[in-house]
């Protein structure tokens, strides 16, 4: 079936648009359908692929548009679903619901599913309607933890939150925690990774650098792989998209 | 009268919390009267300063404590009414009145304008009803801006819904531009602290600099001041202070 993966963290700054762009992109380059989800007001998911952040979700969501009106496709295989400004609208309509409100997105995206090999859902940060409709559509959760102490907190918090909603959803786990920020020069990105190694084992993955062609590509609208195929910060992707894909044959 | 200044940007991970804390906690130093609000769920305003974030503000709202129960005082002369998790109640409070909900923190602080010189607000990332509660009771704005990119998009998006505010507010201004993470070792640095500089002119503060002393200090419940005094951290946010107080001769 479709793999729905939320990137999420409460805590802001992280690298979860980051995140999600990069996998969602490195996905359709090795041939997967991907859908990307932006529910974050902000918009930045589709700024960073040089998408106007036209709107989307919440006009899917009431009907108003339907599905290949709704979505773009900025990348091949690589489609747009952007919320953007309409999403404050689609947050009234999830809380005026006595019940089920937190299904709406699962519930909107449904038919959709047979589309796509893979869902890619980028969070806003905090937490609010949409951060936990996300997690009851998604079936799997990437954590982006930037390697700070500041980030170990909301971790914490955001992990309280989520089990609230694990109690409802039993299958839902977090399946990757992806260390951002990484920075050999710096004592702290060792000692905060071995924290999350004692944490997390396995679901630990490989961590991404620190490293200025990232937060460059944005200003071009394009992909890591695009601005700086060679840099450490694309090979940091391609290899979370191996691992994600479980197959360290690609690229 | 108070001074009352919000540390507000959507864009997460820019350096709310930690200039919020560090702007009060150095006002309190240099002899003002401060009160610190805690707006976010996280608590981590809290969290930096080593205290619990019991709750408070919510509380104070529904009159559930009274002011003197509800603050707690960290450091001398400073005060922290801090949110914690019962903002989800106070945010669900603000939503359901028919009217003025935007002024419930505003009223709620009212009687307490007295007792302080500052009044200092740590907003959450993202925009809800606790950003529009903050922007209608500060008289000021800060705005930290991390410097890349991708925050200058979020800039951009968060000066399109404070202008909606500004329609009712006239006097709400954004006061202070302060560029954060400036690495004088990037060239992005400088280029997008020009661009701050030609959209803000004489709002732009001295930049606070990438200095890894100022992620550590939280993880032992310290300020900067008292975990690294002669850092370029501790430095920058004495400027700061100097330049908020108006006064060059402090510290
Ligand atoms: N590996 C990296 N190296 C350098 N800069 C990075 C890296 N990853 C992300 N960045 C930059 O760091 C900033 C934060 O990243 P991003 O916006 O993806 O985080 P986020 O968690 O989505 O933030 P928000 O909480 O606001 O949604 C951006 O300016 C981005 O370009
Ligand atoms: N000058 C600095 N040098 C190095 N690290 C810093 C500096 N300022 C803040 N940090 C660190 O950067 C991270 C983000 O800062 P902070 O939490 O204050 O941002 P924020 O805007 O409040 O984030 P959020 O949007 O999640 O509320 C934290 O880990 C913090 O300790
Ligand atoms: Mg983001
Ligand atoms: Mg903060």
């Amino acid at each position: 079936g479709t793999r729905k993966i939320a990137v999420s963290l409460s805590k802001g700054g992280v690298g979860k648009t980051t995140t999600a762009v990069n996998l969602a992109v490195g996905l359709a380059m090795v041939g997967k359908k991907v859908l990307l989800i932006d529910t974050d007001t902000q918009g930045q998911a589709s700024y960073m692929l040089g998408a106007e952040s036209q709107g989307g979700l919440t006009e899917l969501v009431t009907n108003e548009l339907g599905a290949d009106e709704a979505i773009v496709e900025p990348r091949e295989r690589l489609s747009l679903l952007s919320g953007g400004k309409s999403l404050a609208g689609l947050k009234r309509l999830i809380s005026r619901k006595d019940f089920g409100g937190e299904l709406t997105i699962k519930e909107a995206l449904a038919p959709l599913e047979s589309r796509f090999d893979y869902m890619i859902f980028d969070s806003s940060p905090g937490w609010d309607v949409l951060t936990v409709n996300v997690l009851f559509c998604a079936n799997e959760i990437l954590v982006p933890v930037s390697l700070e102490v500041m980030t170990l907190q909301g971790l914490t918090e955001f992990l309280k939150n989520i089990s609230a909603i694990r109690k409802h959803r039993e299958g839902l786990d977090i399946k990757y925690v992806l260390p951002t920020f990484f920075d050999k020069r710096v004592k702290k990105s060792f000692t905060i990774l071995k924290k999350l190694e004692d944490l997390y084992g396995q679901n630990v993955c490989a961590p991404i650098s620190n490293n200025v062609r990232v937060s460059e590509a944005p200003a071009y609208g394009k992909t890591i792989y695009e601005f700086a195929p060679g840099s450490p910060g694309a090979k940091g992707y391609r290899d979370l998209v191996r691992k994600v894909a479980d197959d360290d044959s690609l690229f």
